[in-house]
């Protein structure tokens, strides 16, 4: 019944934070329940809901080191059917402390369970560490955003390497969701290049849809709103909209 | 003599690779020996540079493992007086293989020797894990590139909480080299919203030079040159230049 997403690239600000917000935010909006879970220290994600740095705990480390349970650690968003498990700071110190755990793999995938929401994602940090192992090992599949640069379309033959063997030797029900195109620029040369080489090496892995690169997107996080809420009307939100219809179709599709 | 400077934030996507690569093929230019450490396992440093990913090892890798020496797998690049240690892919196992050793946070610091170069940059991944920490103990100073946008500035705080906390366990002459705004859009009231809060907190350590957003600082990488070289009279080149100006009279205060 739940469907669990890993949002994942190692690559640095292609976008993970934003694409899970306004995702979630997106399928939220059509009754569906949802669960955001902020695995980066970071704690982008739950700024971008608007959580402040002060009611975050227990959040995200409390519920992986289990000194508290997913149900504590989880706090309601301004957004109806939309759900946060924020992250702070001391999350990169899980790392460190389940490094010596014979389980250490799978303390999130322990932790997580089915029955309540329809989709949970998991915000994942930028690198390929045991915090993104973990959701990886918890996921059903992964959502790959990919910025419309070259040191981006570089990193993504890595990060399905790391993906297969994940597949491989720790959740064999790994799938890839798909690659969106993000921080697309009508006006560069180099975006339309990114998105031909995309599509010629991974066909109908690719969303139709492309995320543009629009300011509104980047100003939403101050206002502690999804673009959504922020703006429904400017280019971010209709992109992100297009790209919640095109995933839902995929659901069904199976 | 020879000065070494980490490049760190672990907010991703900042700049931390276009600012090392520019700034070090800057000092390069006015005949300084240059050597760039490539500490981040997507090679991105290695690919502005040119070098292809058959020809990277040994690298910062075998290197870090004492597999190599420092001289070993030290290459030359395309440019007169900036030499590299690339890095590849097997770089992220180093996090795991040194968590059982001693001295892990000191095993760069070890190899570095101060004899040939006058600047030694480390270009870091975006994260605060033992990549990060080595090159923060082996520097004498950490230049921080910010991203003129919120998630960015969030980071900010975070990371000079890190630089502190090395700074009294594990680097006493750590010192903050300085802040430099990256990405920075005319257009858009975010970026000088940044830039003045950031100059209001932190006064005298940000820049005067300011890189702008501009598409041939991201074009460049996918012909391996620095987008000094790609194109020199590019308003990327003119910021960079002006910023290695800005650093080398700050280098003669001392
Ligand atoms: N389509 C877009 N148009 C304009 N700005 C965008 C867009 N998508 C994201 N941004 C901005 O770019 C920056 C990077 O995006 P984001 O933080 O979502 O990336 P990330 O992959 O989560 O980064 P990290 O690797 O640090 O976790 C943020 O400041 C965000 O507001
Ligand atoms: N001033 C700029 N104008 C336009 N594009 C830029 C600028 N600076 C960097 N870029 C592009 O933005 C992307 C991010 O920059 P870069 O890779 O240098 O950041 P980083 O902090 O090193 O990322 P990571 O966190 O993944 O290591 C790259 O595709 C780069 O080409
Ligand atoms: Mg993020
Ligand atoms: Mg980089």
């Amino acid at each position: 019944k739940t469907k669990i997403i890993a949002v994942s690239n190692q690559k640095g600000g292609v976008g993970k934070t934003t694409t899970t917000v306004n995702l979630a935010t997106a399928l939220a909006a059509t009754k569906k329940k949802v669960l955001v879970i902020d695995l980066d220290p970071q704690g982008n994600a739950s700024t971008g809901f608007g959580l402040s740095r002060g009611s975050r705990r227990p959040g995200a480390y409390e519920v992986l080191l289990e000194e508290a349970s997913l149900k504590e650690g989880v706090k309601a968003t301004k957004i109806p059917n939309l759900f946060l498990l924020p992250s702070d700071p001391d999350l990169a110190g899980a790392e460190i402390e389940l490094v010596y755990d014979d389980n250490r793999e799978f303390k999130l995938k322990n932790v997580l369970t089915r029955d309540f929401y329809d989709y949970i994602f998991i915000d994942c940090p930028p690198s390929l560490s045991l915090l993104t192992v973990n959701a990886l090992a918890a996921a059903d599949s992964v959502l790959i955003p990919l910025q419309a640069e070259y040191y981006a379309l570089e990193g993504i033959t890595q990060l399905l390497k790391t993906v297969e063997l994940i597949k491989r030797n720790i959740n064999p029900s790994l799938t890839v969701e798909g690659i969106v195109l993000t921080m697309f620029d009508k006006r560069n040369a180099l975006s339309y290049a990114v998105e031909n080489d995309v599509r010629e090496h991974y066909g109908d892995k690719v969303y139709t849809t492309v995320i543009p690169r629009n300011v509104r997107i980047s100003e939403a996080p101050s206002h502690g709103l999804p673009v959504m809420v922020y703006d429904i009307n400017c280019l971010g939100s209709l992109a992100y909209l297009k790209l919640a219809r095109e995933f839902i179709k995929q659901q069904k599709r199976g």
